[in-house]
């Protein structure tokens, strides 16, 4: 048997705005430690991890490791029958193959109960090593959504640059080319609100900017990101959700033939 | 050309 509350139940719908432009179905592994996800998107290039600690539920059974094969588009539509400030909470009997979802609104005056269908998926998991990079650059996610959707009507391609001195987001397309750099900045109260640099070695890499568009619908999650850059290896994209868990993006970069 | 390598050729099996 599993079964988890979720007290703040519009994080699940945060989390799938995040997943569902970027994966269409995806077995979510069950474990007594949490929930978590691995996927990736059709063309192969790019992954999310999702984790989320079984402490981060109100209630969290899980009596034996399990994949659930859900669709994420069928999910996102059952999703809609929850309301923002509506508890959450997932049932799956190990003998069935469904899953039920219950939304309950905080007064307990309305109960909604729906089922959904598992389904088979194939998929492979990916043995994500455990990186230093060379730069990690955390920033507001606002700044960054807004950075790449303003570049996206630009060019296809971004070429993220980090040196002492910031990060720079450059592309170019027939309108023209475009730079934008953040630099460090703690001097805001807010900590949520500093960009910070964390340099081992200056780095540049390029990437297809559509995925970062996709990645940035993860900004309710958090209200800082995190870029993680290393020579020619993917970048990390991660929203954090405090200490319930996180969501990592994972995208190959171009390489010069 | 700029070329993209599947996700996989980079991390591989667990």
């Amino acid at each position: 048997m599993f079964e988890a509350k979720l007290i703040q139940g519009n994080l699940i719908k945060k989390i799938m705005e995040g997943l569902k432009d970027l994966v269409t179905e995806a077995n979510f592994d069950l474990s007594p430690g949490g929930v978590s996800l691995q996927a990736m998107d059709s063309s192969h290039v790019a992954l999310v991890a999702l984790m989320l600690r079984g402490d981060a539920f109100e209630n969290y059974r899980c009596d034996r490791p399990r994949s659930i094969g859900m669709n994420l588009v069928n999910l996102s539509k059952v999703l809609k029958c929850a309301g923002n400030d509506d508890t959450m909470t997932l049932k799956a009997d190990d003998t069935q193959n469904n899953i039920t979802l219950v939304f309950e609104s905080q007064a307990e005056d309305k109960y909604a109960e729906v089922q959904m269908e598992l389904m088979d998926i194939d998929s492979e998991h990916l043995g994500i090593p455990d990186n230093t990079y060379d730069a990690i650059v955390k920033m507001p996610s606002a700044q960054f959504s807004q950075i790449v959707k303003d570049l996206s009507s630009i060019g296809d391609t971004v070429t993220v640059s980090v040196t002492k001195d910031g990060i720079t987001f450059s592309t170019s397309g027939d309108v023209g080319t475009a730079h934008i750099t953040c630099k460090q900045n703690t001097s805001m109260e807010k900590e949520a609100d500093h960009t910070t640099v964390n340099l081992e070695h200056p780095v540049t890499l390029t990437f297809a900017l559509r995925y970062f568009v996709t990645f940035a619908k993860s900004t309710s999650l958090s209200h800082q990101m995190s870029i993680s850059l290393s020579k020619e290896l993917p970048v990390m994209v991660e929203y954090a959700m405090g200490d319930m868990g996180h969501i990592r993006f994972y995208l190959a970069p171009k390489i010069d033939d | 050309a700029m070329k993209q390598r599947s996700i996989a050729s980079f991390f591989g099996s667990p």
